[in-house]
């Protein structure tokens, strides 16, 4: 199955390198209120490219891991990148491919696949390739989003359908 | 342009109308509810509007915002499921979508996630008992508070016969 | 304890009349989805003098019962009412108050005070009188409000104070 | 209109500080957390705005849009009961306020609103298992197919011992 792992390096409340998973078919994410499950979901939506914007954040230095101490850090040494590692299928042996995508210390984003630096665009056309459009988004409903779906209005419909064909 | 989108619309709402009704069906409504998709404009579809409209099992026809929290859900759900049959990405992240659901619709919404699981990888954060009693794999989130940082830990369930996990887990 | 029970005629998806109750100090309403419970609160808030706009509906009319079948009803036949039977403390035996809410079949609201027609101002003071000021809402959280509290502006905040003192 | 405003202010932003520790106070934080309301212009308060802060025990400070969905809930609920605290209305009603809690903070929830229920009366309409079995009457609302109606039906736990409310419920 597609998502095998992730691993995620001073990303929101992730401190330090910490690997995710392994996810298995149907994953449940678990854990008591505050603790990072939502957290979770962002790093994965963050490393298909979506913006910052949807993941509770205006800046993309928020997303960077920040102590609960006061103690200012030197913004230099700020870096945060989470990797997705994908496999075509769940069958052992089968290739993997890493998508990365980094915030640097300047805050832009740099993104890699399979550990080569690539642009913004041939990163989404490798994305594209394996069927995740993260226009259209379809596949991630963020917390609280839900009724909000059937609410939409004729004109938020249309363009959602226009999006996915 | 208009011929794109009439594929796609067509698809999906007839995707949805078999969603739907399994994601109400019970024994007491065996035919569960009915839902589609209207234009009201099918020339030009992408000039006018789409509408939505369900109707859970033995109600009249009310306007969408007329349906109690839950009954919303699980269309919105349904709808959901039906434009991801059109374009399956290859996986599916939910954030608490069982929030207003009560124990019987969360039931019926795990137990399609788990007929599908063959077809697209689910990934489900949830509260309730239930998704984690029938999922596959456990991730569990825990905050480290000496550091101020999440830490998670994972449990495969395939490994246990029944369902209640009380083996160890991998530690990360 | 304020709230004893509530007598509801053809309100929303409560046919015919009936009596919900009683109410004790603490009280939970529980029910499958779609069963009617957000109707009650519907219900007691309507009572109250709350607008239909905050009640799901655009309309008075649409707040009367409508049966599952198509068949229309003959208009002029379609009215609905809720009555709040109030009592200043427990004990039994301590004064009632009946606070009653009607929509005719023109479309439009009657008040009474212990089964006699009053103004809509008057209803309002006696309800102030027993503390339950409508304008502030702050004793009412619809479905799906709460989250928005804690994210409520500034200057929402400070209208939301304003209202209270 | 400064002076009932300011009186107003005080008196909710120190009842907010006593409730939002009340209510995330646990064995492992027994301090709880810290909330606290800041006005932008404290000599004509109408004109400024007012910022509601809350943090949750052993974090930092952090905007409110930066909280967990629980965590803004928790928030919400102590803000409601301060402003309820300074002008108190004889009852209150809250629909599935508990939709993002986990059961810590349910029960937390729960366990706030029984030690007032001799200063409010409470009406909660809750999915979750714990709010019945913690209030003193329940009603139970079902939807009768045939008319198209809903029904509900009334249970005084009170007469009951344990908490298992088995017993018959009086019709209506
Ligand atoms: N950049 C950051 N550095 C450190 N901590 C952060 C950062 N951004 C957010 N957080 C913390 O993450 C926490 C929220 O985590 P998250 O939203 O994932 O919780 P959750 O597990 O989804 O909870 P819930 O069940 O309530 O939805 C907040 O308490 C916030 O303080
Ligand atoms: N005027 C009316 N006449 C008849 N039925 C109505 C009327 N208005 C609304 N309804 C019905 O009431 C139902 C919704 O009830 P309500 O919102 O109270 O459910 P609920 O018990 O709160 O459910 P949930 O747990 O999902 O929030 C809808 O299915 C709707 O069709
Ligand atoms: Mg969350
Ligand atoms: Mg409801």
């Amino acid at each position: 199955m597609p998502v095998k792992h992730l691993e995620v390096e001073n990303f929101k409340s992730y401190s330090g390198s910490q690997t995710i998973g392994p996810f298995k078919d149907f994953t449940c994410v678990v854990g008591p209120n505050g603790a990072g499950k939502s957290n979770l979901m962002d790093a994965l939506s963050f490393v298909l490219g979506v913006n910052q914007k949807d993941l509770r954040s205006s800046k993309l230095q928020e997303l960077i891991f920040r102590p609960p101490s006061q103690k200012p850090t030197d913004p230099t040494k700020l870096k945060a990148s989470v990797t997705l590692v994908y496999a075509d299928s769940f069958d052992a042996g089968s290739p993997e491919t890493r998508f990365t995508r980094e915030i640097t210390p300047k805050g832009s984003s740099e993104y890699k696949v399979n550990k080569k630096k690539v642009t913004k665009e041939n990163y989404e056309a490798a994305l594209s390739d394996i069927n995740v459009l993260v226009k259209a988004r379809n596949f991630l409903v963020f917390q609280g989003d839900v009724e909000g779906i059937a609410r939409k209005t004729p004109k938020q419909l249309v363009d959602m359908l226009e999006n996915i064909s | 342009r208009a011929k794109t989108f009439n594929k796609a619309f067509g698809a999906i709402d007839t995707a949805l109308k078999t969603i739907y009704r399994d994601l109400t069906k019970s024994s007491k409504h065996p035919l569960g509810g009915n839902a589609y998709l209207s234009l009201d404009d099918s020339d030009e579809p992408y000039l006018g509007g789409l509408k939505y409209n369900a109707m859970p099992p033995m109600k009249r026809f009310r306007d969408m915002e007329h349906l109690s929290g839950g009954e919303k859900t699980v269309a919105a759900l349904a709808l959901l499921f039906a434009i991801h049959s059109f374009k399956p990405a290859p996986f599916f992240v939910m954030d608490e979508v069982d929030a207003a659901l009560d124990n019987v619709n969360v039931l019926k919404v795990c137990n399609y996630i788990r007929q599908r699981s063959g077809d697209f990888q689910c990934i489900v954060i949830s509260l309730k008992d239930m998704f984690y009693e029938l999922s596959e794999s456990l991730i569990g989130v825990c905050r480290d508070v000496g550091v101020g940082s999440s830490k998670t830990l994972s449990l495969d369930l395939t490994k246990y016969d029944q369902i209640e996990p009380e083996g160890e887990g991998e530690k990360r």
